[in-house]
């Protein structure tokens, strides 16, 4: 065996106008979260378990997409996915849906260990996660100030932001809108990169 | 969206992956994250997650194919992320980390750019936004 290692990222498709600031905070979360890793592995802690840590603590963050900080629906709100696995007999759990589950990869992970399936999503999967216990909070704890300015950008342009992390004196609507990138067979004008 | 991968002292690989998905994205939209063998895989082989382009992640069906080309073409983890970066993908844009059994760690992306960091054992420690 070759040793422990990790890897963490925070979505890909990123505004190359990103203000050096924004960057910064990145860099320093993902600093904080392969930091969060490396003392865990060091004490001998699995690899799922480390796994599950460390989403944690990006869901956590309000900086990049998922948990707190989640990009928002048409409506507004959050609607957030997670998936875990472990590679050593290729067990599973997966999560869809998600509204008021503070950490879906918790939950994602108690499907895997708790459940008789591998993906639950929605209401069901809301109802495992007040069955198994786990922290749930109203889903406004996950919308930023941010993302609603992001939202309100993209509703004015008719379309799926490029990259979602565009401040909003950025120009989304002309990421949105000149773009030749198709998706899915659509213009990149209605879809975008998470 | 976040990802994190991890391979332990005992070589046991794991994957995880997290997101909110796309702003202004239809209700009941569902990507690739959840989706095991898409957003997400582990093996006794390698740990991948990806992130991007969720479609063309789904289509590509990129985590688990990571995996495929190591078991049964035989490829070592930084051809394996090579090639379906490379012939995966089709027109999409993501980007994916992997570790393998071997503790090796790679990341690979067709985007602009990915949100990323990577430690081993061995003391080497790097975080990078752009190619």
């Amino acid at each position: 065996m070759g040793g422990w290692a990790i890897a963490v990222h925070g979505g890909a498709g990123i505004d190359p106008n990103l203000p050096a600031e924004r960057q910064e905070e990145a860099k320093q979360l993902l600093t904080r979260c392969l930091n969060l890793g490396i003392i865990a592995l060091r004490s001998n802690v699995s690899a799922i378990d480390v796994v599950e840590l460390v989403i944690r603590e990006l869901e956590t963050d309000p900086l990049f997409n998922s948990g707190r900080g989640s990009a928002l629906t048409e409506k507004g709100t959050v609607e957030m996915e997670a998936s875990i696995m472990d590679g050593t007999k290729r067990r599973c759990g997966a999560v869809s849906g998600i509204t008021t589950v503070k950490n879906p990869i918790s939950l994602a992970r108690l499907v895997m260990d708790k459940s008789p399936h591998s993906y639950l999503a929605f209401s069901g999967a809301e109802d495992f996660a007040r069955k198994q216990g786990v922290e749930i909070v109203d889903n406004e704890y996950f919308v930023t100030d941010d993302n609603v300015g992001m939202l309100k950008l993209a509703k004015e342009a008719n379309s799926i932001l490029f990259d979602y992390r565009i401040p909003p004196m950025g120009c989304a609507g002309a990421a949105a809108t000149d773009s030749p990138i198709q998706m899915n067979g659509l213009p990149i004008s209605i879809y975008a990169p998470e | 969206t976040v990802g994190c991968v991890v391979v332990d002292g005992k070589g046991h690989c794991a994957a995880g992956t997290s997101t909110g998905g796309l702003m202004n994205k239809m209700m009941g939209r569902i990507g690739d994250s959840p989706l095991i063998g898409a957003g997400t895989y582990a093996s006794e082989f390698c740990g991948v997650s990806c992130t991007g382009e969720g479609e063309a992640i789904i289509r590509a069906t990129l985590a688990r194919d990571v995996s495929a080309v190591m078991e049964y073409k035989g490829l070592n983890l930084q051809e394996a992320v090579d090639y379906v970066i490379k012939h995966r993908l089709d027109e999409g844009f993501a980007g994916l980390i992997a570790v393998s059994n071997k503790g090796e760690v790679v990341c690979g992306f067709n985007s602009n750019g990915m949100f990323r960091g990577c430690a081993t054992e061995d003391g080497f420690m790097e975080v990078a936004i752009w190619e």
